[in-house]
C-alpha cells in the first residue's frame, strides 16, 4: 500500500506533507489552487490539483489505496466533511482530520475520521502550560489512567552544589530523579553521593501534583 | 506585578487564556471585536474591547503592569507587529507571539519579541512525526546540544513475555529501560529478571537513532 496523501496544502497540510518527505515517504498532495500546487510541486513526490469534494476526482487519484490521508482543510467545514465521507466510503483505513472546533471534532469522528486535531487550540493549551511552569523544560505523562508524569528541569539554583541525597528531592518532594544529563554525559539511575551542578538537566518521575511542587522552587 | 494578558481571542488566544484561567491565574483579555469580547466576558477575569495597536489604548489597561503578554494576532501581520512594538515600548517584559511564517517569526523576534509561536507549522511538523513512528506514543529530547532522548513506547508484541534480560533490549538497541508501568503501577530501574507484559508501558533512554530502530519493532 501507498502511504500518505495529504489533502489541502494550507500551513498545517503543507508541514504535515514535507516532514514526511523529508523523512524518506513519498507524498501525494492534493489542492484545489493551482497557485499552491505550483509552489509544492517541487517539493514532493505528487503535487495534483483537485476539488477533494469530488469522489471521481479523488477516484482518479485511487485515495483508497493510501493508508493514511491528512485532510487539512480548515476553514470551510463543508468541504471537509465532505471530503472526509468520500475518503471513508473509499475504504482509506486511516483518516486524520483538521478541524477548528470540539464541535467539528465531534462531528468527524462519528463520521468515519480517525484522529482529529484541532492546531491552535492545542498551541493555545501547551503555551498556557508552558507560562504555568515555565521551568519545566519538557515533560509526558504515563498514560491516561494515571497522574504520573516524566517531566525534565534544568538543575534549581538552591539544590545545585549539593548531592542528591543532601537535596533530600524525594522525602521533599516525591520525586525520583531517574536521569542526570550534564553537558554530553548522561547519568542513569545517579546514586545519593552525585552532586547536582548548575546547568545539569534533571529528568524526574512523580505525580502531577508533586511535579507541579518542584516546579515552583525556580 | 500582574500575570498575564492575551490580545487577540482568536481560537489560540483564546485558548491560551481560559487554560491560564482554569488553573487559578487573572487573565486581562483584549480584542478588538466587540463580539469575541462578549462571548469571552464570562470566562476570564477581564476582557477589554479596543484596538492594541493604538498605544494610548493599551496605557488605559496598564499593559506595562504585565509579566507576560501574548499577541495572538495571526491574520493581519501589520497588526501583529505595531501591538508587538508597542508593547515592548511600554517595557512588557515577555512578549510572545504568533506568527504564520517563518520570516514573520525572524521579523518579530527581531523587533522584541521574546518568543513566538507558528501553531500550524509546529503542529504539522509534530502529526507527520507520530505517523512516521506511530509505536512511539511520547517522547522528549534531552537538550538541543545531545541526541538523548527519553520515549514511551508500548511493549511490542515479539518481546511481550520475556524478562527484560531475555528482551536483550539494551544489546539489540542501545536503548535503557528506565521505568516500566503496568495498570497503576510503576517500577523504576526494573531489574534484569523483571517480566514484561503485553499492555505495559516502557520508558527508554537511548540517542535518536536507536530509538528509531525500536519504534520500527512495532
Ligand atoms: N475541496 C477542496 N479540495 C482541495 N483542496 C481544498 C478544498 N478546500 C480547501 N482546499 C485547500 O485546503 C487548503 C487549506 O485550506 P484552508 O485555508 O481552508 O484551511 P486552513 O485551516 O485555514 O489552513 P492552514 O493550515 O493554513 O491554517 C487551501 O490551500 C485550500 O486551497
Ligand atoms: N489590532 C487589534 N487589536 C485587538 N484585537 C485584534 C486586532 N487585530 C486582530 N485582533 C483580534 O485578534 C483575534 C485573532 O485574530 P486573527 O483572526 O487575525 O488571527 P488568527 O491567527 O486567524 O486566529 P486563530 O487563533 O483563531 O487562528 C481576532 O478575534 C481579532 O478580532
Amino acid at each position: 500500500k501507498k502511504e500518505f496523501a495529504v489533502i489541502g496544502l494550507g500551513r498545517f497540510g503543507s508541514n504535515v506533507a514535507l516532514t514526511l518527505e523529508k523523512n524518506g515517504h513519498a507524498v501525494l498532495g492534493i489542492d484545489e489552487n493551482p497557485e499552491v500546487i505550483q509552489q509544492m510541486a517541487p517539493l514532493i513526490t505528487q503535487a495534483v490539483g483537485l476539488d477533494a469534494t469530488n469522489e471521481n476526482a479523488l477516484r482518479s487519484v485511487d485515495i483508497g489505496s493510501f493508508h493514511t490521508v491528512v485532510i487539512a482543510i480548515g476553514s470551510d467545514f463543508e468541504n471537509n466533511l465532505m471530503t472526509t465521507v468520500t475518503c471513508k466510503n473509499l475504504s482509506v483505513p486511516n483518516i486524520i482530520c483538521k478541524a477548528l472546533t470540539i464541535r467539528q471534532e465531534e462531528i468527524l469522528l462519528r463520521i468515519g475520521a480517525d484522529r482529529v486535531i484541532r492546531p491552535e487550540h492545542e498551541a493555545g493549551v501547551r503555551l498556557a502550560e508552558s507560562l504555568l511552569a515555565p521551568s519545566m523544560l519538557e515533560y509526558f505523562s504515563l498514560g491516561p489512567d494515571t497522574d504520573y508524569r516524566l517531566a525534565e528541569f534544568e538543575v534549581p539554583s538552591c539544590i545545585a552544589c549539593q548531592s542528591l541525597a543532601q537535596s533530600d528531592i524525594r522525602n521533599r518532594y516525591g520525586i525520583s530523579v531517574l536521569v542526570i544529563k550534564r553537558g554530553r554525559d548522561v547519568v542513569m539511575n545517579p546514586p545519593p553521593e552525585a552532586i547536582l551542578q548548575p546547568n545539569d538537566i534533571l529528568v524526574v518521575l512523580g505525580h502531577d501534583k508533586e511535579i507541579e511542587s518542584f516546579a515552583q522552587l525556580n
